[in-house]
């Protein structure tokens, strides 16, 4: 029991540990990475955002919108999930993505929850929050793939985006259950093969905002690692949208290796209250169901 | 998609910005130009001489919009840029018939 | 409803206005803006060598106006802002599909 | 007749002006203009303290155009005023029912 519940703690801690490491270089190239840091391995803020070292972005601020809602209602919501994002947009956050601000300004003006599908929705804003649903349907995973999809759909409709959100779901499942690594890799081979779009291995370099190359950047640093460090590290040095793509490095990385796997440095740099609220969102969402 | 423009007095500019990301509207465009209408311009000295300036200083907000936020958003700038006196401006819509975002290519609605 | 955007040289814009108070028009939007056409823009001399400033300044004026005003208002920029000479600019006519003031609430042709 | 405007990063004005006459766009019209969007603007440190500028320089081109070169035109923006970083702008199309060259009353695709 305690177990998993240092693998949900790890699976949320790891997820915005990935946000915060990744944010300083969002949108930076590979070799422009390396020219001015060399290797990128420590929470020092910065970036485009001009971030305070520890604080983190819309990943996880989006993320603990979900978890709450969650929480309040049981299961999912869509409504009270919906109102939780319309609230924290108000606040006017550090960022906030174009399809993301686009499905909010439909739900302000049509009380609509659902997204109508779109090609322009494979963008990653959907599958950068799943990880809540994921720890939330352990008990009744019948509604995994309704909870992934419905919290999906109230800004991004596209399929890829739909399927991996169960996937990586289901990746993370396995994860907190303790089951095998074979079992999480087939999950991420069987998504290969029905979907080429999501290929990791060989992983080309490219680590942009489309569902397809934020999980491959992701999952090939999770796949060619052994350890949580080295895992964000890898996957935050390609660039490209690395908050995101350290996001979800973190969500898989953290529930398969723990929160006693993240490392206590940059543990220790997490912005205090992001870190108590996602501490103890694991307990409430393990209570779900 | 409308494109929606509205002249307003240059000190609403924030309360019209704060209203409009109420309604999840992030992006404008904005310009400073020099309103001619009812509100009379001010008077100035120049060399002794008194002279009056018969503009008045507005500032224009752009903002393309999907249809269906049109009225929340004239609402918006509605009540934000009121004062009740002569010169507070207008708003104006036009239809749109199509919108790039150039960063993606990305057309229409999604280019908002 | 149209909106009436004219580009016109710089020093036109006093009699433009007359003009349009002429035909009843009494509120316009004026900017600054730079015209790129066939007119050239002129030499300037920048620490010893001489270059060319490649656009013109120019002036733009916004008015809406109520459908049957167009062609009245149309002509009274026209003859106000006629040189002749290249560079004297242009008149746009769009669709506008609704007008607020802001100051009343009142809509359509009672807000111009 | 379409009236394209663009909202671009100022740096780009030359690039898109030379794409433009690429394709026989001669007279384009343009303005600076600031950007609100989900490009952050620059830090400025004022008596010491470090504080955000919240909007960006932009410029905005005007373009009227016939039908046929709408399709032409937006590409040859988009192209040349792309970075891939945020910020890039938006290409708006609007209708244009009449045009007028005030120098010769030309109407239409004459007087574009
Ligand atoms: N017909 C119009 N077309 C374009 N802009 C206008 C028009 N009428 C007014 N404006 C703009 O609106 C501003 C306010 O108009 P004004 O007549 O002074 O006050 P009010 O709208 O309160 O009656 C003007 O300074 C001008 O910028
Ligand atoms: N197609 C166009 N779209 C928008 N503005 C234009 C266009 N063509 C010209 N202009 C504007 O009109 C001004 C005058 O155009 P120009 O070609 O120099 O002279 P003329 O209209 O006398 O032939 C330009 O400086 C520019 O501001
Ligand atoms: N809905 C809109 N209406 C009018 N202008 C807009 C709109 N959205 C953005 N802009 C303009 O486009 C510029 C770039 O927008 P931004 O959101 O920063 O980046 P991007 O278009 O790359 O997503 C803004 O600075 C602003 O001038
Ligand atoms: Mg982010
Ligand atoms: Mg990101």
């Amino acid at each position: 029991e305690s177990l998993l519940l240092d693998r949900a703690r790890g699976c949320l801690l790891g997820a915005a540990l990935g946000d915060a490491l990744g944010a300083t270089v969002e949108f930076m190239s590979r070799s422009e990475i390396k020219a001015r840091y060399g290797v990128h391995k420590k929470i020092i803020g910065g970036g485009w955002l001009y971030l305070k070292p520890g604080y983190v972005t819309d990943d996880t601020q989006m993320s603990l919108c979900v978890a709450r809602s969650l929480v309040r209602s049981s299961g999912f919501n869509a409504v009270d999930m919906a109102d939780a994002f319309v609230e924290w947009m108000r606040t006017g956050p550090v960022d906030i993505g174009s399809t993301v601000a686009q499905g909010l300004r439909r739900y302000i003006a049509k009380g609509r929850v659902a997204a109508k599908e779109s090609q322009w929705h494979g963008g990653n804003g959907a599958l950068m929050r799943v990880a809540p649903v994921a720890i939330a349907a352990l008990n009744c995973p019948d509604s995994l793939e309704e909870w992934a999809v419905g919290q999906a759909h109230i800004t991004h409709n596209h399929p890829l985006s739909d399927t991996v959100c169960i996937a990586v779901s289901r990746m993370i499942q396995s994860a907190l259950k303790g089951r095998p690594l074979l079992e999480l890799l087939e999950i991420a081979h069987e998504l290969v093969r029905i979907h080429p779009e999501f290929t990791f291995r060989p992983y080309n370099g490219k680590a942009g905002g489309f569902v397809g190359e934020t999980f491959a950047t992701a999952f090939s640093s999770f796949y060619n690692t052994d350890n949580f460090e080295d895992c964000l590290v890898e996957c935050v040095n390609q660039g490209g949208d690395a908050d995101t793509t350290g996001t979800v490095a973190g969500m898989i990385a953290g529930a398969w290796y723990g929160a006693r796997g993240l490392p206590k440095k940059w543990l220790n740099k997490l912005e205090k209250n992001t870190k108590a609220e996602l501490f103890e969102l694991a307990k409430g969402l393990l209570e779900i169901g | 998609m409308k494109k929606i423009e509205a002249i307003i007095k240059p000190f609403k500019l924030d309360d019209v910005k704060d209203a409009l990301h109420e309604v999840g509207v992030q992006g404008i465009t904005v310009l400073e130009v020099k309103g001619f209408g009812r509100q009379k311009g001010h008077t100035e000295v120049y060399r002794g001489a008194e002279y009056t300036v018969d503009f008045q200083p507005k500032v224009k907000i752009e903002a393309a919009v999907e249809d269906g936020m049109v009225e929340k958003v004239i609402s918006a700038i509605e009540n934000a840029a009121n004062t009740g006196k002569i010169g507070d401006g207008k708003i104006f819509v036009l239809p749109l018939e199509e919108a790039v975002r150039i960063r993606t290519g990305e057309r229409g609605d999604e280019a908002l």
